[in-house]
Parts: C-alpha cells; structure tokens; sequence
C-alpha cells in the first residue's frame, strides 16, 4: 500500500496547478522511491516531468510499484479543498480503484478526507537520457516567466541564443520585434536573483512561447529555473524542490521544414 | 515555416 505525509498541501496544489494546463489524465508512478509523473501535452511536443523523492514526504511508505490513473481536473477540485498549509497524506491500496486524500490542520482538529476515482491510463514513457547541455542558463523563475509572457504579446516564437555574451531571448511579429539580453549576475545578497550561465558552445534555438508561459506556471514552487539547451535537441525547463525532487519540462524545437 | 517535431524522435520509448 501506499501512505504519503506531506508536510504542506501547497507543495501538490502548486504542481498540480502548474501542470494542469499541459496534460490531463496521468498516471502517478508511486514506488520505494517516491512518487514520479511523465506525461507528453496532446500534440507530442512538450513533456512534463515530476518527481517526489520519498524524502519529501514523512512518513513515506510504498511497498510495491502503484500506478495511480488520476484526470488532473478532478485532482484539482479535491485539492481546492485543502487549505494551503494543511498536512496532506494520500493512501492507496496495492490494486486500487480510488486513491484516498486527507487534509488535517495543524491549528485546528479539523480533518478532512477525499477520495478520487481512478482510471485506467495507458501512457507511452519516454526514456529520456542524461544528457550534457551546450548550455546551462540558471536564473530568477520570475524573470523567466516575464521574458515569456513580455515576449508572447509580441510573437508564437522566441528564439534563446546563448553565447559567451550572454543569453539573449528575442522575438519578431506583426507589430515589431523584442528582445531581452542577460548576462552572468551575482548578487550576495540575493542569490536568487542571480543569472548563472554556463556554456561549453554557443547555442541557438527557437521555441514556442505558448508552451513556454505554460510551464513558467510552476514559477511559485521555485526562486530560480533552469534552462538546458543544445542544437537541435529539446529545452529542459527545470524547477528544482526541496529533497532533490524536480518539476521538469520539456519542448521540441522548432525547426525549418 | 518551423515545425515541431514530436518529442518521439528525440527520445526513445522506455
């Protein structure tokens, strides 16, 4: 069976939110290890990628592998239910057909429980390998998300050229053009503000900004984001969580026909 | 004009 306490409901609103938008249906993967998600968006250009580390959560316990089939929708209402910082467990048999949610207030004896019917998913994984990046951008996750919203006013596409200049995001539509240039930044006070990019060879690629604004929806589960790109592979948008768990994105390209 | 291409042809299926 599986029985996962965590510490704060926002922690699954948040990523349950950011991810909504993207992917619909999707099974939870629950095992020793935690509980991980891999779902592609419905047109097979971007992937979404989650994983909760078992540490995460505490207590944290999950004998054998679960794959809970879960439409993101009704997850939504249930965790609508809780209250931000209120203690979240879920529970699930070892064949189950619901997965059961309580929500107990560390203020108040309050406790609430849900249960959300399962489905049946047949999902396609990808195996998606280590990859070495040409390009490593690190920088504020609210200074990503501004870049792609400014820009998508402007255009369906941004292109990230990254150099030993810097990383310059730029676009070009009916109206004009735009483009935001950003170079290494320490700040010591604030590291979070910090531009961190890290560069074996230059690189130039064009994305969709759709897709892009959609992932910067997890910009509240993370001061800073990470960007991974090479030639002609897809971006990894990555927000790092506590425990080594990670939200991660990825988009194809666009590429000349 | 760009196209994406579907994510199944950068990665393999696991």
């Amino acid at each position: 069976m599986l029985e996962a306490r965590l510490e704060q409901a926002n922690l699954l609103k948040k990523v349950v939110d950011a991810i909504k938008d993207l992917v619909q249906d999707c099974n939870f993967d629950c095992n020793d290890s935690g509980i991980a998600l891999q779902a592609m968006d419905n047109s097979h250009v971007a992937l979404v990628s989650m994983m909760l580390k078992s540490e995460s959560f505490s207590p944290f316990r999950c004998d054998r592998n679960i794959a809970l089939g879960i439409n993101l929708g009704s997850l939504t209402k249930v965790l609508r239910c809780a209250q931000n910082e209120d203690i979240l467990t879920l529970k699930a048999e070892d064949a189950p057909d619901v997965v059961n949610l309580v929500f107990e207030s560390a203020e108040t004896d309050r406790i609430s429980e849900y249960d959300i019917k399962l489905m049946d998913i047949d999902q396609e994984h990808l195996g998606i390998p280590e990859t070495e990046y040409a390009a490593t951008i690190t920088m504020p996750s609210a200074e990503f998300q501004r870049i792609c919203r400014d820009l998508s006013a402007l255009s369906e596409s941004v292109s990230i050229e990254c150099s030993k200049e810097g990383v310059k995001f730029n676009c070009q539509g009916d109206i004009g053009s735009g483009s935001i240039h950003l170079r290494s930044h320490t700040n010591v006070d604030k590291p979070e503000l910090n531009v961190e990019i890290d560069l074996t060879e230059p690189v130039s690629l064009t994305f969709s900004l759709k897709y892009l604004v959609n992932f910067c929806k997890a910009s509240g589960l993370s001061n800073q984001v990470k960007l991974c790109l090479s030639n002609e592979v897809p971006l990894l948008v990555e927000y790092a969580l506590s425990n080594n768990s990670y939200l991660r994105f990825y988009l194809a390209p666009k590429i000349g026909d | 004009v760009l196209l994406q291409k579907n994510l199944k042809n950068y990665y393999i299926k696991a």
